[in-house]
């Protein structure tokens, strides 16, 4: 389902080059969970934002469901992160101009469903995270772990094949991550694909595999758990 | 050097009043290392941002240094903010077209130093911190943990008296947080009062003391270590 060959991703700022990914091969089956760890800087975010279609690699190739993600058109594109894939941002990216429910309601625009029906399934997914007294509040109205949350039930609410999902505990106490964990760990139970960046092993050890990156290289790559 | 007594802080956005703050008092004498923890939305950034003569409180007294802060001027609030309290932010709030190096350097303005050894003083902060190859990097160009560590730098580049740490370590990997958490451990060693905000016990374990907070109120407030 997600096939990355020798991915290669360079910053060139004016003085020494960054080499935000050097060389990375990834092959990752339609219905796993992935979580990849690495210290800051390795690279995960640059990965994941290759993986969500929203960066292109300078060398290398990625083919999603088998198409070469290079070949696919703007408009093909735009269809497959709206309706493939979620992406829970490791800085949240919400509107600051719209509240939570607004934020939420976004991607459903071409999902073929009324206004009424729009606001009925952003508004379940809110509840689902704990925000049904939050729904009214713009971003700078909302604490950290509120945004968070936020940014979570927006890249669910398309019900996708892939989530992404950029450290998406960081914010949270421990409670209100077990929470989360659970509410992927259903998601991953009826089909979804899951890849978890994380620094915290209490959250990697609810995925099957392990993949580590260090100076954007992998470095190991193992299974985890049976599934 | 610290004293709160029964502050509120109430939001009004047209439905129900959010009390983020309903009742806290709280004595922070110099020196101390305070851990403050609750769950997202439990009013921990609000009560920082009182603390931090960010925000005024809607009801109750703050004392800091024996000085009402409501009765402080403006420029005698500015005076503090910069020179007494350094404010490591949730959130980071780096300015977004200055580079790392300009954004630590920033605050030294009024220090009353030389431009080439306020430079000198924030590349030395950036390299303590890990960033030694990233000070021109503005935050786009930056992993989300190495924003963090910038607001970290700049936090400190002013030597000050009172730290104030909303989730310091929550974009970084435990070898990085471990680096951080023993430059604060250094800084506490020489003086500097710490208040640490965080959802991680193993890292609330640094502080002598912790508070919790939760719906707005403390519901505890123990000594965990000896000095
Ligand atoms: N400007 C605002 N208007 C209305 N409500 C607000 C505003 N700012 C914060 N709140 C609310 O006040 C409460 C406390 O927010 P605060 O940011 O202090 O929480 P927190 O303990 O830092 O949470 P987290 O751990 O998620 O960062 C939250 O429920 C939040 O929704
Ligand atoms: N636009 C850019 N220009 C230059 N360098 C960049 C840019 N974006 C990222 N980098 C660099 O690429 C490297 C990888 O960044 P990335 O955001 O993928 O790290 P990360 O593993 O997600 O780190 P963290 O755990 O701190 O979030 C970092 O060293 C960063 O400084
Ligand atoms: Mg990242
Ligand atoms: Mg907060």
């Amino acid at each position: 389902m997600i096939q990355l060959k020798n991915i290669e991703k360079i910053y060139n700022l004016g003085g020494e080059p960054v080499h935000a990914l050097q060389s990375v091969s990834l092959e990752i089956a339609a219905g796993e969970y992935v979580a990849i760890m690495g210290s800051s800087g390795s690279g995960k975010s640059t990965l994941m934002h290759i993986i969500g279609c929203l960066d292109q690699p300078d060398n290398g190739t990625y083919k999603l469901d088998g198409q070469e993600v290079q070949s696919l058109s703007e408009d093909e594109l735009a269809d497959v992160r709206n309706k493939k894939i979620g992406f829970v941002f490791q800085q949240f990216n919400l509107l600051p101009r719209m509240d939570a429910l607004e934020n939420v309601t976004l991607p459903l625009i071409y999902a073929g469903l009324t206004p009424a029906k729009r606001t009925e399934r952003a508004a379940n997914m809110l509840r689902l995270v704990g925000l049904g007294e939050r729904m009214g509040h713009r971003p700078s109205q909302l604490s950290g772990g509120q945004q968070q949350r936020v940014s979570i039930a927006r890249a669910l609410v398309n019900k996708p094949a892939v989530l992404l999902a950029d450290e998406p505990t960081g914010a949270l106490d421990s409670q209100t991550s077990e929470e989360i964990m659970a509410l992927l760990a259903e998601l991953h139970k009826e089909g979804t694909t899951i890849i978890l960046v994380t620094h915290e092993p209490d959250i990697a050890t609810f995925a099957h595999r392990l993949v580590k990156l260090k100076d954007g290289l992998i470095t190991s790559d193992q299974i985890i758990r049976k599934p």
